[in-house]
């Protein structure tokens, strides 16, 4: 999985 | 948002403002790592750049603002308005072990090579090393005010709670995010052997935790 994630934790 | 989310996030922050008090409170900050609390000035810092491009909630910028602003707030107690309590004889681990490997990890296993991407993997990867110094002075001195060891459980509290978390949003949302649970795994582990003094000492009525 090469992938950006969504960054919505902190 | 879940519940072990929000809990987790709460933790965190109940574990800067009581460090933060601590130190405001007695005018000292001994015992306490220095260099710990820079090396989370520059996670936040590395990891929340994305307030610049991104907005994703209300409570998400809240949030970050506030964790970088006290994070700045608390390094500035410890190495400039209360310098002479700081206790740089004891806080001598040396951080380069951990940055400049962290660093290279960060280029190496990414989910994308961009470079908001590789700060915020380094930011990932740092904050689960970032309080060995701490942890390490503790181990050097042979104990830990009480303040200082609430300090620690909810800040290792907060990654468990996330760890909980990302179960959650496996089964539920069918997210997850490698790095982070890695990286939060090492986190949570680095702390509990800590957890299991914090727990014992506690119960026995002793004020402070031995790790000897």
């Amino acid at each position: 999985c090469h992938r950006t994630t969504v960054k919505d934790e902190l | 948002m879940n519940i072990f989310r929000l809990t987790g996030d709460l933790s965190h922050l109940a574990a800067i403002i009581i460090l933060l008090l601590k130190i405001w409170k007695t005018r000292s900050c001994a015992g306490i790592s220095g260099k710990s609390q820079v090396l989370f000035a520059l996670v936040f810092t590395t990891r929340y750049l994305d307030l610049l491009t991104s907005f994703i909630s209300l409570y998400n910028t809240t949030m970050k603002i506030i964790y970088i602003g006290c994070a700045y707030a608390t390094v500035y107690l410890i190495y400039m308005k209360f310098k002479a309590t700081y206790d740089g004889n004891h806080d001598t681990f040396r951080v380069e072990f951990l940055v400049v490997p962290v660093g290279g990890l960060a280029f190496l296993v990414n989910h994308d090579f961009s470079p908001l991407e590789i700060l915020w993997t380094f930011s990932i990867y740092l904050e689960s090393v970032a309080i060995l110094p701490q942890l390490f002075m503790i181990s050097k001195t042979g104990e830990a005010e009480t303040i200082t060891t609430h300090y620690l459980f909810f800040l290792g509290l907060y990654r468990a709670l996330y760890l909980i978390n990302w179960i959650w949003r496996f089964y539920f949302e069918g997210f997850f995010d490698m790095i982070a649970i890695v990286a939060g795994v090492v986190q949570t582990i680095l702390y509990c052997d800590f957890f299991y003094l914090y727990v014992t000492k506690g119960e026995s009525g002793s004020n402070k935790i031995n790790p000897a």
